[in-house]
């Protein structure tokens, strides 16, 4: 885990 | 991209046209709650600052750069453009009495410990609250103009919409945010008074006012 988290939506 | 998302994404994109529309056509911001937009305006600040970290699409960077601007216009022209007919005396809801405890929740219960991610936590929590100084005005003022209406149901159903998406995105992707399902929960529960109200009074050619 790179931990950073991707928030893909708006 | 599932068909709730997009459907959900045109519904906060539309809320914010017809508010805007509203505004310019009309040269008034009155029954709008400068309160409400500038929460809106903080809440994509702080959850968009991603666009300098991640690209997700160019869909996804086009709409984040729209809600922020927008959200700038808006508050312009309801501290500034037009000012003469903002409505400041009935926006008199305490903000700090969300800002406050939802900066402090947003520190406590999150997904990560770092900067980017309790400002995306902040504005995922403030968003699901940010309505409540527009819907204090349209009780204290008991009514709201028809276009009000239509853009405070486009806009709460943008967030309902969002929950079926994740239902869908649960089921086929595994996808499951605990603190956005939550809080689009809570924000949705708060429009469902309004919801009752624009379905039995505005969809029936009447304006939203309520007894004194």
């Amino acid at each position: 885990d790179t931990g950073k988290t991707l928030h893909d939506e708006l | 991209m599932n068909i709730f998302r997009l459907v959900g994404d045109m519904s906060h994109l539309l809320a914010i046209i017809i508010l805007l529309m509203k505004m310019w056509k009309s040269r008034s911001v009155a029954g709008i709650s400068g309160k409400s937009q500038i929460l809106f305006a903080i809440v994509f600040t702080t959850r968009y600052l991603d666009l300098f970290t991640s690209f997700v699409s160019i869909y996804n960077t086009s709409m984040k750069v729209f809600f922020i601007g927008t959200s700038y216009v808006t508050v312009y022209f309801i501290y500034q453009h037009f000012k003469p007919t903002y409505d400041s005396n009935h926006d008199t809801f305490r903000v700090e009495f969300l800002i406050v405890p939802v900066g402090g929740l947003a520190f406590l219960v999150n997904h990560e410990f770092s900067l980017l991610e309790i400002l995306w936590t902040f504005s995922i929590y403030l968003e699901s609250v940010a309505i409540l100084p527009q819907l204090f005005m349209v009780s204290k003022t008991g009514e709201a103009e028809s276009i009000t209406s239509h853009y405070l149901f486009a806009l709460g159903s943008y967030r309902a919409l969002y929950l079926l998406n994740w239902i869908y995105r649960y089921y086929f992707e595994g996808f499951f945010d605990l603190i956005a399902v939550v809080a689009g929960c809570v924000q949705t529960i708060l429009y469902c008074d309004f919801f009752y109200l624009y379905i039995t009074k505005v969809l029936k050619g009447k304006k939203i006012s309520l007894p004194a």
